[in-house]
């Protein structure tokens, strides 16, 4: 509060000509539309309940949530901790990263229309579609992670549907392939100890897109870096968006993966982009055109000359 | 070329799998980011004479919502290049400052045939805020969607008509670089 109070005040008393922002008590319903797709926020929860595009509803729930990474004492085996080459967290499933309703702000205007959600004081995130668009964007911001406890931390965008996905996601390949079809605790050329490390054994590259989908639906997940994803359960997804770990894995690199910068850890903010299509029609090959677009990102330059 | 070499060069070593999955000591990243940060630099010169003037300047720290010339300059001018084959709307993001105090932000784009284009201000999410290191005092966000063809770039006029409308002390205050925080305050009191 000492740090953010004055700033907070500032805010508050600064009106947007355009566009109307106001807080909002996380107890009612609402729908967010641009005439393309529309989502729904609960209002018990504050977190997204609903995507619908041309007539595909899906129930969609998103939320950020974290892993305990596993500590160790750099021995080879039994401690090897979570750190820079593995992923191997302490519990099998993420944890919520707050138990309240996120609070929220919305914001809407005639091109974009954004809802803020605080989920803590280091993780938060704002949902977004804008004028003309079928997608739904998420801008995520993680950090610095917090580890005053002791323990590190792994933070997921965890996604839940109603896809009946029957144990398979598809990862994108930068454009070689339509995608790599990945099943869970299956490997195509060996046979896979079940059950060893449930989570970190279906976790898997993504460098472009990740979808999933049933007869009726396929929801596809743009980013905009490199990340690690899986699917742990049948119609979910999760992205691994952020770590913080304090012990070393072992594997060479002999230094915790714990980034600091300005004396705290590192701060990450990126953004995925949530199309949902009907499968195998034109609606996927907009998600491809889109993957390019994400990965050409425009360069802005700017001069203060004014000489067009 | 010489510029372009270095951040060919660059971009080669940024391939090496320590580089692209983060496996390697602190220090090492840190050279990383320096070198990439060094080819980056010198291959905006290049890109800054091809639209015509090397006083066209890049933005690094608008991934954070910081950028000096958006947030002092009371006009100035956005030029967006589509490395795609595709074309694209692309939605353009600037931090802006507006004065806190109470005067509303209000902001016109044009794009270089003279046309205004729609576009909207909105407060910046306040966890920018708490990122560390962060020194921008934006606390709105200029938004508008740039249509570019591919492999195009296309030239977007902003200026700032509140302060058109608000004379020339604000004017002054909006278009330099406030040196210190007592002369700002000076100059909201007398605002």
């Amino acid at each position: 509060d000492d740090v953010l109070g004055s700033k907070l005040e500032m805010r508050d008393s600064v009106q947007s000509k355009k566009g109307k922002e106001f807080p909002v008590p996380p107890h009612e319903s609402r729908i967010f539309t641009n005439g393309l797709i529309n989502f729904t926020l609960d209002g018990g929860s504050g977190l997204l309940s609903s995507i619908e595009v041309e007539g595909i509803k899906l129930n969609v729930k998103q939320e950020l949530m974290y892993y305990i990474g596993h500590p160790g004492n750099n021995s080879e085996f039994e401690f090897r901790a979570s750190g820079a080459y593995i992923f191997r967290p302490l519990q099998q499933s993420p944890s919520p990263i707050t138990m309240s309703p996120v609070s929220l702000v919305y914001v809407e205007g005639d091109l974009v229309q954004e809802v803020h959600q605080v989920f803590d004081s280091w993780a938060t995130q704002v949902l977004r579609i804008y004028k003309g668009r079928k997608d739904l964007e998420i801008e995520w911001q993680v950090g610095p992670i917090p580890v005053e406890d002791g323990f590190g931390r792994e933070i997921v965008s965890k996604i839940t549907t109603d896809i009946a996905s029957q144990g398979e996601f598809i990862t994108g390949t930068n454009g070689r392939e339509e995608g790599i079809l990945r099943k869970r605790d299956f490997r195509n050329d060996y046979s896979l100890e079940e059950n060893y490390e449930p989570a970190s054994q279906n976790y898997y590259p993504v460098t472009s897109s990740v979808s999933i989908e049933d007869e009726s639906a396929r929801l596809s997940v743009l980013v905009d870096r490199a990340q690690g994803v899986s699917s742990l359960a049948d119609g979910e997804l999760e992205l691994m968006v952020h770590r913080r770990l304090l012990d070393d894995d072992a594997f060479g690199v002999d230094e915790p993966l714990d980034e600091t910068a300005f004396g705290v850890g590192l701060v990450a903010r990126g953004r995925h982009r949530l199309f949902l299509t009907a499968p195998n029609d034109l609606g996927t090959k907009a998600v491809r055109l889109a993957e390019k677009t994400e990965f050409y990102q425009p360069l802005l330059m700017f001069s203060n000359e004014t000489k067009l | 070329m010489q510029r372009l070499n270095d951040l060919r060069n660059f971009i080669g070593i940024m391939q090496h799998h320590d580089a692209v999955t983060g496996t390697a000591k602190q220090h090492v990243t840190d050279d990383y980011y320096r070198m990439i940060h060094l080819g980056i630099e010198q291959a905006i010169k290049v890109v800054a004479k091809t639209l015509g003037s090397e006083n066209w300047s890049y933005c690094a720290l608008l991934n954070i919502s910081q950028c000096e010339i958006t947030e002092y300059s009371a006009a100035f001018d956005v030029a967006v290049y589509n490395p795609g084959s595709q074309a694209t709307d692309f939605p353009v993001r600037l931090p802006i400052y507006a004065d806190p105090a109470g005067n509303d932000p209000l902001y016109e784009v044009k794009d270089s045939e003279g046309n205004i284009v729609q576009s909207e201000v909105f407060l910046l999410p306040f966890s920018v805020h708490n990122i560390p290191g962060r020194t921008s005092r934006a606390l709105h966000q200029l938004v508008f969607l740039a249509n570019i063809p591919g492999l195009s770039s296309r030239t977007f006029s902003v200026r700032n008509i509140a302060a058109d409308s608000v004379g020339a002390i604000v004017k002054k205050w909006i278009s330099y670089k406030v040196v210190d925080e007592a002369e700002e305050n000076m100059i909201v009191k007398r605002y």
